[in-house]
């Protein structure tokens, strides 16, 4: 903490950008910046609100060199940005120098770090000797991905402000070590289906039933044993044309070749065609026969034309009246052997596309031997 | 004009990033014998190297300029600003 231990003595502290970086759209930076400082509101009780007001609380801007704080910026790499204690005036002003290259990956200057660190000092902190923790000096890539405040951050801040009464538990370190799901559970709802190379595979929490030949059994996997970065997987799809496999999670997808992610992902949802809206996909199946892949989100599926590599127009559109029989919601769907599956909790619905009829009826957990 | 060499581009970079980020008042450069009002090299590179957990030589080594080169946040490293 800063001598003193200046702090904001107001519920919700209000910030205002007022200039951009070319290097990010608009939207990604309100958005990354959001989502930095929802890192502080998740664990004290502090709201953060974006304002257009000459008076918010903390401003915000992107410029290079001399910007008029008396401590100007040196150009790309060397100082990053840099921001002020809580206070009046200038206080709790963060900066950001605008020849670094901003991005939100590993490329450059990662914005959602380097704003989560700055907003540490607008809310109290001074810089950390821990190493591990976000509030040390120097700028580490990290994964961001569920990335939640490193110990030291958490405790320092904490200490400033308390602790949010609402908040859950923090979550262990290791999400798969809650015991593994239960094949043979007649509840048993998935999380995603896909094939992948002939196989069929069943996604559930942290973990992977696949499901080989005839005589080859069924094994279950944890999902980072195999495909790293994933810790659960919302829908899958096989491209086997391209002989890859597309995982999604949250608001990002990713695509694999084999266990090897291809360059450039993961990526965000709306890179893939959905509007900004949509914040995790339910489902994905790829229909061979007219390969176009079709995308389920809440009560609506969208189709996407992998020659083109684009949505097809024309879409969302309502599940229940353009796939009569499949109901409102799509948890996971398949195809296997020329037939189209949609689960839907714990059953699922055998499915002929091309004359939009429901077949069969069926319990997920006798997929899997039981 | 001569060229400095690589040695007292180090020392002069080292100066600035102990300047900026370890002192309020400055660091007399690493060569000077004058009294001054600002902090002393040596110490102030003992500091640094104390807050980074390197070894503190006071000596301007190759893990001590790997940790000056990297990029960084602008605030100061042992400011207690009110």
């Amino acid at each position: 903490h800063f001598d003193g231990r200046p702090k904001w003595n107001k519920a919700v502290v209000t910030y205002r950008i007022t200039d951009y970086t070319p290097d990010m759209s608009q939207r990604d930076i309100n958005s990354t910046i959001a989502k930095a400082f929802k890192l502080y509101s998740d664990i004290i009780p502090l709201d953060f609100q974006q304002s257009d007001s000459e008076t918010a609380d903390i401003m915000i801007k992107f410029k290079s060199g001399d910007h008029g704080d008396f401590a100007p910026f040196d150009g790309q790499n060397g100082v990053l940005a840099h921001a002020f204690s809580p206070g009046e005036g200038n206080g709790g002003d963060a900066h950001f120098d605008e020849d670094e290259n901003w991005t939100l990956t590993s490329e450059g200057a990662n914005l959602f770090l380097v704003a989560a660190h700055e907003f540490g000092h607008a809310l109290g902190l001074v810089h950390s000797q821990d190493e591990t923790a976000l509030m040390f000096p120097t700028y580490k890539y990290v994964n961001t991905d569920r990335y939640t405040l490193p110990d030291d951050d958490r405790e320092g801040v904490q200490a400033l402000y308390g602790v949010r009464s609402d908040i859950l538990p923090k979550p262990q370190p290791e999400a798969t070590s809650e015991p593994p799901p239960d094949r043979c559970n007649r509840d048993l709802v998935f999380d995603a289906v896909t094939t992948i190379g002939g196989k069929l595979f069943f996604f559930k929490d942290g973990y992977f039933w696949r499901k080989g030949g005839r005589w080859e059994g069924i094994t279950r996997h944890k999902i980072q044993s195999v495909w790293p970065g994933i810790h659960k997987v919302d829908a899958a799809y096989e491209n086997k044309n391209r002989n890859t496999v597309i995982f999604f999670e949250g608001n990002q997808y990713w695509q694999f070749r084999g266990k090897t992610v291809l360059p450039g992902y993961p990526k965000r949802l709306s890179d893939f065609g959905f509007p900004s809206s949509v914040t995790k996909v339910d489902a994905a199946v790829h229909v061979s026969t007219i390969s176009k892949t079709l995308l389920f989100v809440n009560n609506k599926y969208w189709s996407y034309n992998e020659g083109r590599r684009r949505m097809d127009r024309g879409y969302p559109k309502f599940i229940h009246r353009h796939l009569p029989g499949v109901g409102h919601r799509v948890d996971a769907a398949f195809e296997n052997r020329g037939h189209l599956y949609f689960s839907s909790g714990s059953r699922q619905t055998e499915y002929h596309y091309q004359r939009r009829r429901a077949l069969h009826t069926l319990m997920n957990y006798l997929w899997l031997g039981c | 004009m001569p060229t400095s060499s690589p040695r007292q581009e180090n020392l002069s970079k080292a100066q600035n990033y102990l300047s900026q980020f370890f002192s309020e008042v400055g660091v007399a450069s690493p060569s000077s014998v004058v009294r001054s009002s600002l902090d002393s090299f040596n110490d102030t590179l003992k500091k640094m190297q104390e807050f980074f957990g390197l070894e503190v030589t006071g000596q301007l080594d190759s893990n001590t300029l790997e940790v000056m080169a990297r990029p960084r946040c602008g605030f100061n490293d042992m400011a207690r600003y009110g």
